[in-house]
């Protein structure tokens, strides 16, 4: 069959937030990373789609947020087991499903590392989901579904923005 | 070489992968009940897949198919709605 022609891009799964504002909870910590480096990590990572939108993420520790962070194994009350290392590493839920992110805890989950899994990467992609979009079949985009290994110097790619632009708009000077 | 003990393998596990990440309805694979699923349904299952990751589309369960099967990944369907 060889290759065919296809036109690659970013999906977009077809719900989104209404507000600009959105606040988010780490319920449950990972065992191997100490909670302020898990709290800098996925902050930065909520960073990466503020820095390309109007969206603003808050961070909170106590009462009802749009998106709940939590790192968890196996079975975990939503039907959707992890299965151990490797494999799934996390998913996340579209906004008409609650926005929420969950990562295996018993994955490696490294920081600025070469070695195990990166956790800005994931959760940067994961919040993606929250925020609204699909998997893209772009290879370099973030939202590729595959993990591709520790980036030292990450920056989403055109069609990342272009996806969440989409959603969201520009950011405004 | 895969090393987990769920890696995928072969057919059966790779139309469970399918059956997860939007490949395949749900219903055309169930381990089971048994239920035969046609050569052509699975071949274009690997066919989309291998479009999705930018693969050759041979409709095969060939190394660079299984070794992208393979590879940690996002939990989320690759096909949704």
């Amino acid at each position: 069959f060889g290759t065919r022609a296809r036109r690659k891009r970013y999906a977009l799964q077809g719900s989104r937030w209404r507000v600009k504002t959105l606040t988010y909870r780490i319920t449950k910590y990972p065992n191997g990373l100490l909670q302020n480096d898990v709290d800098r990590e996925i902050a930065i990572a909520f960073k990466v789609w503020e820095d390309v939108t109007d969206l603003t993420f808050e961070r909170s520790t106590s009462g009802k947020v749009h998106i709940e962070v939590r790192f968890e194994k196996g079975e975990h009350g939503d039907g959707d087991p992890f299965d151990g290392p490797g494999g799934t590493l996390a998913h996340a839920y579209f906004p008409i499903y609650g926005g929420d992110a969950h990562f295996d805890d018993t994955e490696a989950w490294t920081i600025n590392s070469y070695r195990g899994t990166n956790l800005f990467q994931v959760a940067a992609h994961e919040f993606g989901h929250s925020l609204g979009l699909s998997h893209s079949d772009v290879r370099s985009s973030l939202m590729a579904p595959f993990y591709r290994g520790y980036e030292s110097s990450f920056s989403l790619d055109e069609d990342d923005i272009k996806g969440i632009q989409a959603l969201y708009g520009k950011k405004q000077a | 070489a895969p090393t987990k003990p769920n890696a995928i393998t072969g057919t059966t596990s790779a139309m469970l992968y399918f059956t997860k990440f939007g490949y395949m309805e749900p219903e055309l694979f169930n381990p089971q009940s048994g239920a035969l699923l046609s050569q052509d349904k699975l071949r274009e299952s690997i066919m989309e897949f291998q479009a999705f990751a930018g693969l050759d589309q041979t409709g095969e369960l060939d190394n660079s198919t299984l070794e992208m099967m393979n590879t940690p990944r996002c939990g989320v369907k690759d096909k949704v709605g």
